[in-house]
């Protein structure tokens, strides 16, 4: 799946 | 972790510095929307509730603790402290509308229907639109000390320097994918447009922020 759900940003 | 991101990063905490050298050296805080300031903290709090369950980086959890805290301090400071120097009758801009505008996309946009998702998407639908209360204060006043406009101007430049940042991973990063997050972004950044170009223009003048009536 994408990386859409990794959240690394703020 | 890419510069353009450092920097947005260090841009969002250098305005939230600013705000409180403008209330402890005015001992005020007049000019400031305390409605934007109650959505920065519902923003924050929503988005970071995966502090308990995720874990990217320490830079990540502690810069999202220095968010919760720092905007619930302020906001305690305008409730309590700098209470009478609150300008209530120039702060009228409608929040529900926000609210609404906020809660209605983040039902329509999540990438999965969970509740932390949801509430991640409210909180960056929201923070695009919660400085609207501030900038419409601002218009009404027609002018704001030179810390405000500041303040407003690093703010501003955060999410600009995010956009940045994006473009950057997508070209560099082939996984790389956040359509909501940049959309609600380069809404926020847009809605800045008129502010930085009148700050540009008085920065020029090397005079203080005055909008034209």
């Amino acid at each position: 799946s994408s990386k859409e759900s990794e959240k690394d940003e703020l | 972790m890419n510069l353009f991101r450092l920097c947005g990063d260090l841009s969002h905490v250098i305005s939230i510095v600013l705000l409180l050298l403008k209330i402890r050296a005015t001992r005020s805080c007049v000019g400031i929307s305390l409605k934007t300031q109650a959505l920065y903290l519902l923003v924050f709090v929503t988005r970071y509730l995966d502090l308990f369950v995720t874990f990217i980086s320490l830079y990540n959890s502690l810069m999202k603790v220095l968010f919760i805290a720092t905007s619930s301090y302020v906001l305690y400071l305008m409730l309590t402290k700098y209470r009478q120097t609150y300008d209530k009758d120039h702060d009228t801009f409608r929040i529900q509308f926000l609210v609404g505008f906020a809660i209605v996309l983040a039902l329509l946009t999540p990438h999965r229907y969970t509740m932390l998702e949801v509430l991640w998407t409210f909180s960056l639908w929201l923070e695009s639109v919660a400085i609207l209360p501030q900038l419409f204060m601002l218009q009404t006043t027609g002018e704001c000390e030179n810390l405000t406009s500041h303040y407003i101007f690093a703010l501003g430049l955060y999410r600009a320097l995010y956009a940045v940042n994006w473009v950057y991973r997508y070209l560099f990063e082939p996984d790389y994918w956040q359509p909501v997050t940049w959309v609600a972004g380069i809404l926020q950044t847009a809605l800045y447009g008129d502010f930085f170009y009148y700050y540009v223009m008085s920065k020029r003048r090397g005079k203080k922020l005055k909008l034209p009536t």
